[in-house]
This record gives structure tokens, sequence and C-alpha cells, in this order.
């Protein structure tokens, strides 16, 4: 079973 | 003051519907190098950066970098009173809570104003790093559109892999299985049917067919889509906008347990 991640878990806030 | 005349105003329609159903509420960012947004979706798996650049208005003028809230959806239904020939011009006045779309037909003998409550809307930018890709595959935006939609209806992910024979999208779901191989062909006559793959290693990753579907809604922004891959970073689906900039979706990969 694969979980979906988030884009914030790759990019940090600026 | 903010004053943006954009000839080809049927981009900025184009532009919306891409967009408004990925995206409920965002930010746009006024500035000397352009107009541009990036927002996240509710559930931030996906995220759109998009950049208009200042060169591609036939006027321009931004007296102080703004950021202007809106409503997505609102905008869109605005700007579908606009026809596909129509002169859009964005205009907000300094301190103004509000912006204004102008629309003047080719010929100028109609000319609308729709005006629109900005919203507070707080937004942290994220940071994107210019990235390596494993591999970028250009391949026909209709090609790529017609795949999301078909896997879509035997599943709901998509495994897209890379290797040096090619791009192959597949899914699984209970009725059985999909798999759709893109091989490179430069030898077309038109370079936008061309289906060209850079890769530097293999790379395989597994993506929700929805946010997928979703983006190939600015299918009609470009002829060429391009998608961006490596292992460990979510993927870059970029529609370009003729001579302004482009429109980029990124979507975070679903990742073994």
């Amino acid at each position: 079973q694969r979980k979906q991640a988030t884009i914030s878990s790759f990019f940090g806030a600026k | 003051m903010l004053e943006l005349r954009l000839v080809q105003g049927s981009l900025l329609k184009k532009v919306l519907e891409a967009i408004k159903d990925l995206v409920n509420d965002a930010n746009f960012d006024c500035s000397a190098t352009g107009f541009s947004l990036q927002a996240m979706d509710s559930s931030h798996v996906a995220l759109v950066a998009l950049l208009l650049r200042s060169e591609g208005f036939e006027h321009y003028r931004c007296d102080r970098n703004l950021s202007m809230g809106m409503n997505l959806g609102n905008m869109a239904k605005m700007l579908k009173c606009a026809g596909n020939d129509d002169i859009i011009t964005l205009k907000a006045d300094d301190g103004s809570d509000t912006v204004t779309f102008m629309f003047e037909s080719p010929t100028q003998d109609k000319i609308s104003d729709f005006e629109m409550k900005l919203m507070d809307i707080d937004s942290e930018h994220l940071g994107i790093p210019e990235a390596e890709y494993h591999a970028i595959v250009r391949m026909p935006s209709s090609e790529f559109g017609r795949i999301c939609k078909d896997l879509s209806s035997i599943g709901d992910t998509v495994v897209i892999s890379v290797t040096k024979e090619g791009v192959k999208f597949s899914t699984r779901g209970d009725i059985g299985t999909a798999n759709i191989v893109c091989r490179q062909n430069n030898t077309v006559d038109k370079p936008e049917e061309a289906t060209i793959i850079e890769m530097t290693e293999p790379v395989s990753l597994t993506f929700a067919l929805r946010y997928m579907n979703s983006f190939t809604k600015a299918t009609p922004l470009s002829s060429i889509v391009t998608l961006s891959l490596s292992s460990d970073l979510p993927v870059v689906v970029e529609y370009k906008i003729a001579e302004m900039g482009y429109i980029r979706f990124y979507l975070a990969p679903k990742i073994e347990e």
C-alpha cells in the first residue's frame, strides 16, 4: 500500500 | 496603480479554466518582472506555479509590488464573460480592495467592466529548487491528456516509468490492468507531434490520476507538455504559455509505506 506524500514534505517554506 | 493589458485575452481565460478546480483561493503577485501565482490544492498534494512575464503584455504598469487575493471560481466566472478575441485589462488602484477586469472587443465597439472584491489570503510561498531531473519527457499535450483520461477509467493511480525504451504509463484496478508505452519519435514532420525523452537514469514513480487529470485542463494552452521526473522529487507537468511564460503543476508521488 502506498501513501500519498505532500508537496510541503519536499519543498520548504521560503 | 496596476494596469496590465493582455491583447490575447484568451490566454488568461484558459489559465483560469486550468486552475480553478485545483485551487480555490490564491494570491496573484504582480511585480516589475510579471504576473505570477503559486498555490497548493487544499490537500497540499499538488502545487501550481504560473508566470506571465511583463514583456508578454501590450501594456504593463505595476507601480509597486502587489499581491491580490482572489477566489479563482469567481474570477473564472467573470473571465467567462470575455470573448475569446477580447483584449483583457486588469486594473487595481493602490490600497483598493477590488480588481477590475476590462474586456474590449476587437473592434472596440463593446467595452465591459467587471469589478471583483479581493480577499485576504495568507499563503506562504514554497521554495522550489531548480533541480536536475532524471528524466524529461516532452510529448503532445493532447496525447498526455488522452492517456490520463483513458487510464483513469481503469484505475486511480498511474505508475510513470522512463527507461531507454520510452515512457510507460501503467495502472491497475478491479476490472484489470492497462499499460501504455510511448516511444521516442522525433522523426515526425511537425515538431509539436514529437515525443522526446531525455534520461540520465531510469525512473519510476506513482501518482494519483485525479490530480493528473486536473492538470490536463491546461491542454488548450500548449500543444506540448513536458513531464520532469526524479526519483526523490514531485513530478513537474509544464505547459508553456506562448511567448509569455508557463503554467507548472507539481505533484507529490505516492510512496511505499
